[in-house]
């Protein structure tokens, strides 16, 4: 996290707001309710209180905007520029504006979800300048997550603490612990998915993705949403389909497909439209055999798989994963084949596999792919 | 992701918003001359922001974060 420096902050705990007008994209209702939420973030974790005003001048003056709208820094029409605010001071000091260009919503990812959009900028209007770490809320860039389940990320609570003390009410609040961005260089982290896509490998654990690219030899990491707009927050399993250049997320009993990062028309579908048996809830873990253009889904805890046919949209074969793949007596949590070699993750380790006789190869290390 | 050729364009909006986000200054005189170009200089600090592997150079990975949707709060720390 980073703050503005030079001591920009409040020297008061109890703030005021005002939202001087109102974007058309929205129900006035839901502009208020995603503002008032949107200050809850940084309330709950200080001791910051957030009155509002309906009239005169309050120390966060909240407005809509297109283009030149009064201050030096004039908006830019649709996309790039969302939002601005400014860092904690008298006069136009902690004044958050909004681009009305934009397509501002309530909860939907079809548009921007004005509550992330204004808990960021009220993190600026507090003295929070931004962060390098992807996944914080003060991190620049605009990435979706669902507002119901949001919770305010360890480096941003960190950040408005070092401003402004912790909440010391109740401290014994049994608030949702700020999720901790894991690190994927600890072997003993389980991966929810691992698939590759046009020459890479992508890694994916809660709602991070890492991949490693031949040009750098350290992960990258990034948010599922921000390389694939439109995809679930976390995933169960993943695989690449290289002859459809497609890549394929599962969460839950639904799946999306994706040409790069591009959404493909059509998803998410549902298991049983994708062709699967309709009692499936979940699949565990993906890998497609490029040799037969199979696609092992594996299912029930990871203990099962079947193969499915993606052309003919229909299920080969039922067995366990032990008849199979010798060795393998847990539950496997991520697949994958790469340079026709095949990777089937289970616990802290990943077993090479000879696919067509299932001989256990190697036993590797989870981070073994991963360049750590 | 396919790898575009970066066009003249490009280097405008690139250039804007670098001005923009990372006080990109204009360099006048005799040094301006010498050693790393700003804009060189400033790529690689948006570059190193944002996790990109620190070429100096405008890529397609850094034209393609330059493009996706933010806050205007510029990225290096302007308080005033």
């Amino acid at each position: 996290f980073s703050t503005f420096g030079n001591n920009l902050k409040w020297n008061k705990k109890s703030l005021t707001y005002r939202i001087v007008n109102y974007t058309p994209d929205m129900p006035r209702a839901q502009v208020d309710d995603s503002i008032s939420r949107a200050f809850q973030v940084w309330a709950r974790v200080t001791q910051l209180t957030f009155r509002r005003l309906n009239s005169g001048t309050a120390d966060i003056m909240i407005s809509f905007g297109r283009r030149a709208h009064g201050d030096y820094y004039p908006f830019d029409g649709p996309g790039n520029t969302l939002a601005h605010a400014f860092a904690p001071s008298s006069g136009i000091g902690g004044d958050a504006h909004f681009d009305d260009d934009e397509n501002f919503t309530f909860q939907s990812s079809r548009g921007f979800v004005l509550f992330l959009v204004a808990a960021h900028e009220f993190g600026h209007s507090l003295g929070l300048a931004h962060s390098n770490v992807p996944g914080a809320l003060m991190y620049p860039l605009y990435s979706y997550r669902n507002p119901d389940t949001f919770v305010l990320p360890q480096d941003d609570v960190r950040g408005i603490q070092s401003l402004y003390g912790r909440n010391r009410e109740d401290p014994m609040i049994d608030e949702p612990k700020p999720p901790i961005t894991p690190d994927i260089c600890d072997s003993s982290l389980e991966l929810d998915a691992v698939t590759t896509m046009q020459g890479e490998m992508f890694f994916f654990k809660d709602g991070y993705v890492w991949h490693n690219n031949s040009q750098s030899n350290t992960p990258q990491k990034s948010l599922i949403t921000s390389f694939w707009p439109g995809a679930p927050t976390s995933i169960d399993a993943a695989y690449e389909n290289p002859m459809t250049d497609r890549v394929f997320f599962f969460k839950g009993s639904k799946v999306w497909a994706f040409s790069g990062n591009k959404a493909v028309q059509g998803y998410p579908k549902s298991l049983s439209e994708f062709g699967l048996p309709r009692f499936l809830r979940k699949i565990d873990a993906a890998l497609h055999d490029a040799q037969t253009g199979k696609t092992f889904l594996f299912i029930l805890g990871g203990r099962y798989y079947l193969t499915y046919d993606e052309n003919r949209k229909t299920v080969e074969s039922f067995s366990w994963v032990s008849q199979t793949f010798n060795g393998m007596s847990n539950k496997v949590t991520a697949a994958v084949q790469s340079r026709g070699s095949t990777f089937i993750y289970s616990g802290d380790y990943m077993y090479m596999y000879d696919l067509g006789s299932g001989r256990l190869l190697r036993v590797l290390k989870n981070t073994y792919l991963l360049g750590c | 992701v396919p790898v575009s050729k970066i066009t003249e364009e490009d280097d405008i909006f690139a250039e804007v918003y670098l001005k923009k986000f990372f006080n990109l200054t204009e360099e006048k005189g005799p040094s301006a001359r010498r050693g790393i170009s700003p804009m060189s200089k400033k790529l690689s600090e948006m570059q190193k922001f944002f996790g990109l592997r620190i070429t100096g150079t405008l890529d397609a990975d850094t034209l393609e974060v330059m493009k996706k949707p933010r806050c205007g709060v510029p990225d290096e720390k302007v308080a005033r």
